[in-house]
């Protein structure tokens, strides 16, 4: 429902640009660590990245519980 | 536990969806996992309704958001049946509920299991091997720019807000990582799926997940 604005566009990409240079300085071939990059998001800043794609609500899950180890009865 | 292990190999996993610019990220996670589990169950592997989750899970807004948990209950308590994709197509906004008769073929699921694996990812690969593909809830701000690689960095625990599939894992190599389905069209990270870091709880993906039983 928003309208583009190539301006601003524009902006989140050089914005984009630079943030994928410090995602990328961890890089290192040998623990093949993730790279980052050009990609359909580069042109949305992340606030609007974040407002339109992680909509997600977190819940608290109980924890697991530990291994249960049961008696079989009857069993050779 | 094996090595590797993946259900796209056993051929139970739907093609990669793109959720457009609609929020369901949460819809399209829980629909892929169910379409897996009764592909598993020997099932003819098709896609189901994300839109019929979107536009009827209550406690959740569609489009603008909800949460896995809430999808899961809804199905649980109301025993649904998720109608083909091709009945009720994707349409990248909320809408009206549609109803179907009972009649009309679609999958319910008997039960799930929700649990924080945090330092027990061995236990969560059990669960992913006997059932089948996992539910998981993780932090992806950083996702925005990934390309590909094993994501070990720029994410945290705790700040959940992206749902997706987890289909298999890879500790073949030096730095083992679960293999992660994603809902943002095949052009993005490595054809749709990211590789994240076992082990670590990185990004928070052992800390919501969720297993469901057909």
């Amino acid at each position: 429902t928003w309208q583009r604005n190539p301006e601003r566009e524009a902006a989140a990409f050089r914005e984009s640009l630079s943030r994928q240079r410090y995602l990328n300085s961890f890089f290192s071939v040998e623990n093949s660590s993730a790279f980052y990059g050009i990609n359909q998001f580069s042109y949305l800043y992340p606030e609007e990245f974040k407002a339109i794609y992680l909509r997600s609500r977190s819940s608290r899950f109980p924890r697991h519980p530990a291994e249960v180890q049961m008696s079989l009865l009857n069993v050779s | 536990l094996p090595l590797k292990f993946d259900w796209r190999d056993k051929h139970v996993v739907t093609p990669v969806r793109n959720q457009q610019a609609c929020g369901g990220c949460w819809a399209f996670s829980v629909v892929g996992a169910v379409e897996s589990a009764w592909a598993i169950k020997g099932q003819p592997l098709e896609d189901l309704s994300v839109q019929q989750m979107i536009d009827c899970s209550f406690n959740n807004d569609g489009c603008s958001g909800g949460s896995t948990l809430n999808a899961l209950l809804w199905m649980n308590q109301t025993r649904v049946k998720l109608v083909y994709d091709s009945d009720y197509p994707f349409k990248a906004r909320s809408g009206l509920c549609r109803y179907f008769s009972t009649s009309r073929p679609g999958f319910s699921i008997r039960n799930f299991a929700a649990f924080d694996y945090s330092d027990k990812e061995d236990e969560m690969a059990k669960m992913l091997v006997t059932f089948g593909p996992l539910v998981a809830i993780v932090d992806a701000v950083s996702w925005q720019d990934y390309m590909g690689g094993i994501i070990q960095h720029h994410c945290s625990r705790g700040e959940a807000n992206h749902a997706v599939v987890i289909t298999g894992f890879d500790k073949t190599g030096s730095i083992p990582y679960w293999i992660v389905r994603n809902s943002w069209g095949r052009s993005w990270g490595v054809d749709g799926y990211a590789h994240v870091k076992m082990g670590s709880n990185i990004c928070g993906i052992a800390d919501t997940v969720s297993t469901i039983f057909v």
